[in-house]
């Protein structure tokens, strides 16, 4: 596993974070768990609702390139939201807050969430 | 992914992970990047969960998804995952969820339940190893007391495996990627090696966020698919995270 230059020696002095590899900090938000669970990602999803529907199209084409139909996609606004009532607490009304807030469908933010199951398809 | 807990000589754990997500998702020709990675990097956030105003755990998440996929307990434990994969693998687990057999667990809720409500590094481990789920995966756990650091490789039913770290082994780090550490990593995909040469030339004398940082930053263990990097010690009860980027040339994953 020695091909460079896609791989190199062992960096030093990245620390603190800088230069090319260093796109940005991350910012915090508190989730306050005293509060009803659909209301607790409020202000997350307030905040960063735009890259999430920017993020959840781009899976949408994704699944468009794979069933140009549209099929794949009406299959996950049908289907999905009917799953959602099977999902455990607090889970289920923390994702059905998320979408409320983000007004992203709900069978798509489901989606989002069980991603790692389908993607080991 | 690559996930790392280290014990410094003084006997300090430091739990470091780079998150690498989007592989075949859609490549973009033009800035040579996976378009789901290059979407991600802007719903990273840290999130700290509180109850009666107290901090309960701290993660790094994507906004959106209400699963853990890295976290701190301060003071208590550190907890990560990787992807394993197996062709028993999570849409069997769906499948049978849909058909009704639902005595298993979301990967995802159940990191997130044993961050909310495990209350040591030991009922972590066994909750992480025992509970049955619907995928299989790779945990890699941090606690605070010297020589608590492991991997515990799980398939949907069982805990497979649990590599401890050992000192006196000369192990005084666990490192995990997507492969099972008995086999060797697919030829193509090997950030097991340059990881473990890099840690090797930092020595247990040095190890310290700062170098654990160098590590992640060395290709390929960053790579197209990087979106952050995590560095959590457990015993300040810190969490920070980089949002990550690969310039060219950069291997793809």
């Amino acid at each position: 596993q020695f091909v460079p230059p896609y791989t190199e020696d062992c960096r030093t002095d990245m620390y603190p974070p800088n230069g090319p590899t260093f796109k940005g900090p991350v910012k915090w938000y508190t989730i306050d768990l005293d509060l009803p669970p659909s209301k607790r990602w409020t202000a997350v999803i307030s905040d960063k609702k735009n890259d999430l529907v920017d993020m959840i199209q781009a899976i949408r084409d994704l699944a468009d390139a794979f069933v140009p139909s549209g099929r794949l996609i009406e299959l996950v606004d049908i289907a999905l939201p009917l799953m959602v009532d099977t999902l455990p607490n607090p889970f289920r009304e923390e994702i059905k807050g998320i979408a409320a807030v983000s007004g992203v469908p709900l069978g798509e933010v489901v989606l989002f969430n069980i991603f790692y199951e389908v993607f080991t398809v | 992914c690559t996930s790392v807990v280290a014990q410094d000589e003084k006997g300090k754990l430091l739990h470091g992970r780079n998150l690498d997500f989007g592989l075949f998702l859609g490549w973009d020709v033009k800035n040579k990047s996976w378009a789901i990675s290059e979407k991600l990097k802007p719903l990273v956030v840290n999130l700290n969960f509180k109850r009666n105003n107290q901090t309960v755990f701290k993660s790094t998440n994507f906004a959106g998804y209400v699963g853990m996929l890295t976290g701190i307990k301060p003071h208590i434990f550190t907890l990560t995952m990787n992807e394993r994969f197996s062709l028993d693998g999570g849409y069997i687990g769906i499948l049978e969820w849909i058909l009704g057999q639902r005595d298993g667990m979301w990967m995802s809720f159940l990191t997130r339940s044993v961050l909310e409500n495990a209350n040591s590094y030991d009922e972590a481990k066994s909750l992480l190893a025992q509970t049955k789920m619907l995928a299989p995966a790779y945990f890699i756990l941090g606690g605070n007391q010297t020589g608590q650091g492991c991997i515990i490789t799980r398939s949907r039913e069982l805990s497979i495996d649990v590599l401890e770290i050992d000192v006196k082994l000369g192990r005084w780090y666990v490192l995990e990627t997507n492969y099972d550490h008995w086999k060797e990593p697919f030829f193509l995909d090997d950030r097991r090696t340059p990881a473990m040469k890099c840690l090797n030339q930092t020595t247990q004398a040095n190890i310290s966020v700062k170098t654990l940082y160098d590590v992640l930053s060395t290709k390929p263990v960053l790579n197209k698919l990087t979106t952050y990097t995590t560095l959590m010690q457990v015993s300040e009860g810190t969490l920070e995270s980089y949002i990550r980027d690969c310039p060219n040339p950069c291997m793809p994953w």
